[in-house]
């Protein structure tokens, strides 16, 4: 069993997104998931984190880290989408894809993710109206040119409410 | 107030 006393959102994550590790570790990113829905400014602390590690020059751990964002808007509810639906955070996700910030130097599997993200994300959260002014402005600058196909469990649709039961 | 200053500075990237 893994030693979870006193790890921080930052040590979770360096975890999660390490170049080193051979596949995805689901140990750490729902550890990740976990920390931001203990603390109170969780969500705030977790964008900040993740657009850091999305914008690393190492494609391994971009990826990973788009792996932890997915995760988290799963798992961490409004909290966590109302920080991802501001520019603060769409921004960072816009400079990875355009030409005229990293989108040169980012490979396009990572650019490519990103894009799946935001689609989806403006399928599954349409009260988040800051996330479609930002897919529809890259569509706008000819950088997202087709909406990509967006695989079933990118949907993020809730699973519906529990039925009341009957007596 | 803290909220609508915040929305007031949240800005899409200048393209």
């Amino acid at each position: 069993m893994a030693e979870t006393e006193g790890e921080s959102l930052e040590s979770w994550l360096n975890k999660a997104t390490n170049p080193s590790n051979r596949q995805e570790d689901w140990e750490y990113i729902i550890g990740f998931c976990d920390q931001i829905n203990k603390e109170l400014e969780g969500p705030q602390i977790a964008v900040r984190l993740l657009a850091h590690k999305i914008q690393s020059p190492q494609e391994w751990e971009a990826v990973q880290a788009l792996t932890v964002l997915e995760a988290c808007m799963k798992n961490c509810g409004r909290r966590f989408h109302n920080e991802v639906g501001k520019f603060r955070f769409l921004n960072e996700l816009i400079k990875v894809v355009s030409p005229k910030y990293l989108g040169d130097r980012v490979s396009e599997k990572v650019k490519a993710t990103v894009i799946e993200l935001l689609y989806s994300w403006t399928l599954a959260l349409p009260e988040e109206a800051k996330i479609k002014d930002a897919y529809h402005m890259l569509k706008r600058q000819g950088i997202v040119q087709l909406d990509p196909a967006v695989p079933m469990d990118r949907t993020l649709i809730p699973s519906p409410p529990p039925r009341p039961k009957n007596p | 107030l803290g909220e609508e200053s915040e929305e007031r500075d949240d800005h899409l990237l200048p393209m």
